[in-house]
């Protein structure tokens, strides 16, 4: 781990007492080596590493008697600093229907986490509604319906129609009739260098006014993770981010690329396949995780 | 980019950045440029230019590996595409079939994905649409039972190639990959080891997971190739550099959109050039 990592480093090198700049900047290596190696940006790594520098060549850790114990320590703190407090609290519109939109990359797991979010808010009493406005992947749909037909949700999905607007304006409609409060999207895997999807995507989010757009990013993204929630923010608007696959070994650098550069939360994570596996996001946990 | 014609340590860290953000990996790419210096140093190169030629030329040699065919021309041929969730085996085995179909093969496909929601039904939707049989079934059934029954199927038939389509699963499950080691133990029971075929199949938008990725599915089954795909995004794909220098396993395909018609050979060439490009 960084932490026995960076124990190392100060041992060897005999910190005791006053450090070094030297010994900063091999604690820096150390540390900019456990971020790429987690996927983070380089960008982002760069800009951190240069902020820890400035807080560990200044006086808290010059004078401190256990020098790696207080970097480990800025180090963390700025970690979660940048993850973002503990941003969880899901919200819901004044007047309901509240409505959730989630786009995302190709298989980055939209249609399993609208169904588990649909799940987690039967859980909390809600009464959820699923749109399946995927038209174009093979059996989009049948996999929508087949996953809300388990969980005893309400589904609308139109084999027949080719155009998203109509279909999500469909289910909104239905959704009310039906006494409805929270109506979850799922929409087909796009590119966000795919002109007329993000367009299609836009058309969508006009025909909807959802509460809220959450963007689905796989947790093993790697250095692209940022071109594309960028993309995805100015090109759509996001209000925040579903981080999927975390029941692997994927440290997950892409969420705090992401999470520094939009500013945007991360609201859950999903920890498997199962419909029960979204959970709620905690900073800390996650900062952790990607150190290493 | 290359504008200082000198080498000095901005040029360095500036390729370090380039094979960075490309996903090659801060390791895959310190081992590079540590031999590009020596290089540069034993032919007292000066130019910037010169120096990203030598890059270029190394990486194309880390990613040429050498590979026999894949198809032998006499014999069923079983391929077997595994990999992580939501990396594109279903859509990757539809290609194929494509790509197969059209040089005048006989292909039929194994839906052995019997968990996922309508994953059997994305597979025969596949089917329909290229005019090739899908062997199924039903969901929640023993995957290995579906491949049994493919391969006499696929004998029955004379068929050329059985295309066999895996449920997604995370490297690091232990019992999801004991699964996949039964699927291959019943292939190899009913055919010789030159008849069957293994690829993983790695998206272009994963960084260092992809490594490891590699690894335990390498160690569980022997990886025959590597199928890189979505390489249509911005993502470049730079993680095969990594798992090829490692591994040594070609890569044989790369998948470039959602269409039937999305898929290419590797070449080695044009990816590095794209990946500095
Ligand atoms: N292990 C694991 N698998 C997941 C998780 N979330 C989703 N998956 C799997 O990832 C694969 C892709 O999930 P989908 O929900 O189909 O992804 P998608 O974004 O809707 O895909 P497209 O609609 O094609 O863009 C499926 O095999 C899911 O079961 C997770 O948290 N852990
Ligand atoms: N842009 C792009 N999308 C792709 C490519 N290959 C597959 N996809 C898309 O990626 C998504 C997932 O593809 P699948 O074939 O279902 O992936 P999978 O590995 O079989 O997924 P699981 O069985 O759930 O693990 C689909 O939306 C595909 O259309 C590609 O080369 N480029
Ligand atoms: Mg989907
Ligand atoms: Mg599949």
């Amino acid at each position: 781990s960084l932490s026995s990592k960076l124990q190392n480093i100060f041992s060897k090198l005999k910190a005791y007492g006053k450090l070094g700049e030297k010994q900063v900047e091999e604690v820096l290596r150390e540390i900019r080596l456990a971020l790429l190696e987690a996927d983070v940006n380089f960008k982002v790594v760069k800009d951190f590493i240069s902020n820890i520098k400035e807080r560990a060549v200044g006086v808290e850790v010059m004078e401190s008697l256990t020098p790696a114990q207080q970097v480990v320590k800025i180090v963390n703190e700025e970690l979660t600093k940048l993850m973002g407090g503990v941003s969880n609290k899901v919200t819901f519109a004044s007047k309901p229907p509240t409505i959730f939109m989630l786009v995302g990359l190709q298989g980055s797991g939209k249609t399993t986490s609208s169904a588990k979010f649909a799940n987690y808010l039967k859980n909390m009493g809600k009464k959820p509604f699923l749109v399946a406005a995927d038209i174009y992947r093979p059996a989009a749909i049948e996999q929508l319906e087949s996953l809300a037909n388990e969980l005893g949700v309400s589904i609308y999905s139109d084999k027949k129609s080719g155009a998203c607007k109509e279909i999500v304006r469909a289910g909104i409609k239905q959704a009310i009739r039906e006494g409805s409060d929270v109506v979850v999207v799922d929409t087909a895997g796009r590119l966000h260098i795919d002109e007329e999807m993000m367009k299609e995507a836009r058309e969508v989010k006009e025909a909807t006014s959802p509460h809220q757009v959450l963007l689905v990013v796989d947790a093993m993204t790697g250095q692209d993770a940022i071109n594309v929630a960028e993309s995805f923010k100015e090109k759509l608007g996001f209000d925040g981010i579903i981080l999927t696959k975390l029941d692997g070994d994927a440290r997950g650098g892409a969420a705090l690329s992401i999470r520094a550069v939009t500013k945007k939360p991360i609201k859950f994570i999903s920890m498997g396949e199962k419909l029960d596996s979204l959970e709620v996001f905690y900073p800390d946990r996650m900062a952790n995780r990607i150190l290493g | 980019l290359f504008g200082a014609s000198s080498i000095d340590e901005s040029f360095w860290d500036e390729m370090e950045e380039i094979l960075i953000r490309a996903d090659v990996g801060i390791h895959a790419t310190t081992q590079i440029i540590d031999k590009l210096k020596m290089r540069a140093k034993e032919r007292n190169a000066k130019e910037a230019e010169e120096i990203k030629e030598l890059f270029k030329s190394e990486m194309v040699e880390i990613l040429t590996v050498e590979n026999g065919n894949f198809i032998n021309e006499d014999s069923l041929n079983v391929l077997l595409l595994v990999g992580v969730n939501g990396v594109g085996k279903t859509t990757t085995i539809a290609k194929m079939a494509y790509k197969f179909i059209g040089s005048d093969k006989k292909v039929l496909l194994a839906a052995a994905d019997t968990f996922r929601a309508a994953a059997i039904e994305q597979l025969q939707e596949w089917g329909k649409r290229l005019g090739a049989d899908v062997v199924r079934h039903q969901r929640g059934g023993d995957p290995a039972a579906v491949v049994f029954d493919a391969i006499s199927a696929a004998r029955a038939r004379n068929m050329d190639i059985l295309l066999v389509d895996t449920a997604g699963r995370l490297h690091t499950n232990v019992n999801l990959m004991e699964e996949l080691k039964k699927i291959k133990r019943v292939v190899l029971k009913e055919l010789h080891v030159d008849s069957v075929k293994i690829g993983l199949v790695v998206d272009a938008t994963s960084g260092q997971n992809a490594i490891s990725q590699a690894r335990l599915f390498n160690d569980a089954l022997g990886l025959d190739f590597v199928v890189l795909t979505k390489l249509d995004g911005t993502a470049k794909g730079g993680i095969v550099v990594a798992i090829e220098d490692e591994f040594k396993i070609p890569i044989w395909l790369i998948g470039t959109g959602e269409g039937l018609d999305d898929l290419r050979h590797f070449n080695p060439q044009k990816f590095v050039e794209a990946l500095f490009g």
